[in-house]
C-alpha cells in the first residue's frame, strides 16, 4: 500500500519534481550507522556549578543522561524498540510528511538519594524516582 | 558531553543565559519538591550530630560508591573525631527500606528553663516538625541522645532515664507530661540511646499546636533525681557530633501533584 500511495504522490507532483518530497527508501532507514541510532549521551547536573553545596549535603551533583539519535528501519537494531514504535514506523512510511518516526526516548529510569537542609537547619533524604536515564529506546 | 567526552554532533552547545539558568534552577528545585531555595543557618549545623547520621544513612543507601562523598564527608566532619559508635543501626536500615523521605530535626532548646524543686533536673527538647510536605506520613520516629561512660562517683550505678511528652504548659504550675518510655542504664554503658517517638510524632504532624516538645530526667536506682550530665548524657554544651537530634522516616500517603507554574 505504501508503494501505491507513492506513485499517486509521485502523479500529483508531476509539475515539480524538484519538489516533490523524497520518499524515503529502505536504505534510508538501515540503521547499520550507529552513530545516529537511538542510544543514551551523558548528561551531568552538578550541584556544585549551581552553587548550592551550602545546602545539598550529597551527591554533588548525578549524571542525569538523555536520548537522542535516530529510530530507523530495522527497529529491532534497537534493542527497546516498543509496538508503539513499529506502529509508528509503519504509518511514517506511508505518511512521512505528517507523521513521525518514533521518538527516541528513556525506557528506563533510575531514583536519586538527595540529602540537603531545609530553612530550619534539619536534614532530609529524599528519594526522587525516574531522575536518571538508563536506558534509551524507540517509542 | 557523551561517553568519550566529546560534544554531541547534533548538540547545540552554548552557555546559559543568566535568565536560562535560573529557570532551570527553578524546574530542578520544582521537581525536588521545594518552593525556594533553603536557606539554612549552619553556625553549628554543619557539624551536629543529625547531618552526621543522615550521611550515615545516605552511605548505606549509596553503596558508598560515590567517590565524591568521602571528600563530603570529611567537610562536614568535624576538626577532631571522637571514636564512638556508629550512629545508624540496624533498625534505621529497617525504616530507610520501606522510607520514601528520612528527616532529622535538631533541637530548638537554646536556654533551660526553671523548672520547680521537683523537676528542677529536668531538660527540654523542641523540634520543628512543621515544614513536612504534605502526604508525608510517619513511619517510625526516634529521639537520640549520646550517653558517654560514667567514671565519676556514679560509676557503678543504674540508672533510670524517662522520656517525657509535654501534653499541656500551664502559667502556675508545671506542664502536664505523659510518660513515653523509661530506661535502665548501666553508668558504664556508651554509645548513642533511641527511644520510640512515633505516636507522637504523628500527634506532632497532624497537630502542630500539640507540639510542646519533650521532657527528660534521669533518676537513680534508689529515685534520687540528678543531673543528665552526671549520668553520662550529653546536651548542648556537650560536642557537636553528639547533640541530642530527633530523626523520622516518612511514606508518602497520597499521590503527589505536582502543581502548574
Amino acid at each position: 500500500s505504501t508503494a501505491g500511495r507513492r506513485r499517486q504522490q509521485s502523479r500529483n507532483r508531476s509539475t515539480q519534481p524538484q519538489e516533490a518530497p523524497r520518499v524515503p527508501s529502505m536504505a534510508d532507514y538501515n540503521s547499520s550507522d550507529q552513530k545516529t541510532a537511538c542510544r543514551k549521551h551523558e548528561l551531568y547536573v552538578s550541584f556544585r556549578e549551581l552553587g548550592w553545596q551550602d545546602w545539598i549535603i550529597a551527591p554533588e551533583g548525578y549524571a542525569a543522561n538523555y536520548c537522542d539519535g535516530e529510530c530507523s528501519f530495522p527497529l529491532n537494531a534497537h534493542m527497546n524498540a516498543t509496538n508503539h514504535a513499529i506502529v509508528q514506523t509503519l504509518v511514517h512510511l506511508m505518511n512521512p510528511e505528517n507523521v513521525p518516526k518514533p521518538c527516541c526516548a528513556p525506557t528506563k529510569l533510575n531514583a536519586i538519594s538527595v540529602l540537603y537542609f531545609d530553612d530550619n537547619s534539619n536534614v532530609i533524604l529524599k528519594k526522587y524516582k525516574n531522575m536518571v536515564v538508563r536506558a534509551c529506546g524507540c517509542h | 558531553l557523551d561517553g568519550a567526552n566529546e560534544i554531541h554532533a547534533s548538540f547545540i552547545h552554548r552557555r546559559l543565559r543568566t535568565h536560562e539558568k535560573r529557570e532551570m534552577q527553578k524546574e530542578i528545585l520544582s521537581i525536588l519538591g521545594l518552593p525556594h531555595r533553603p536557606r539554612p543557618h549552619l553556625a553549628h549545623g554543619k557539624f551536629n550530630s543529625a547531618p552526621l547520621f543522615m550521611l550515615d544513612l545516605y552511605n548505606s543507601i549509596s553503596g558508598g560508591d560515590d567517590e565524591g562523598l568521602q571528600g563530603l564527608l570529611d567537610h562536614y566532619k568535624p576538626a577532631v573525631v571522637t571514636q564512638s559508635p556508629p550512629l545508624a543501626t540496624l533498625q534505621d536500615s529497617t525504616f530507610l527500606n520501606d522510607a520514601d523521605m528520612v528527616m532529622s530535626f535538631v533541637n530548638l532548646v537554646e536556654n533551660d528553663r526553671e523548672f520547680s524543686a521537683d523537676r528542677r533536673h529536668h531538660k527540654e527538647f523542641r523540634f520543628n516538625l512543621s515544614q513536612i510536605p504534605e502526604g508525608e506520613a510517619v513511619t517510625a520516629s526516634e529521639f537520640r541522645i549520646y550517653k558517654d561512660c560514667v567514671s565519676n562517683a556514679f560509676k557503678n550505678e543504674t540508672f533510670i532515664i524517662s522520656v517525657y511528652q509535654v501534653l499541656q504548659e500551664h502559667e502556675d504550675r508545671e506542664a502536664d507530661l505523659f510518660l513515653l518510655d523509661a530506661r535502665t542504664l548501666w553508668a558504664a554503658e556508651e554509645g548513642w540511646l533511641e527511644f520510640d517517638i512515633t505516636a507522637t510524632s504523628n500527634l506532632w504532624v497532624m497537630s502542630p499546636q500539640h507540639n510542646l516538645g519533650l521532657q527528660l530526667n534521669v533518676r537513680t536506682s534508689a529515685g534520687h533525681s540528678m543531673m543528665l550530665r552526671d549520668a553520662g548524657l550529653v546536651g548542648r554544651d556537650g560536642p557537636h557530633s553528639k547533640q541530642p537530634f530527633m530523626v523520622a522516616f516518612f511514606k508518602v500517603s497520597e499521590v503527589h501533584v505536582r502543581t502548574t507554574r
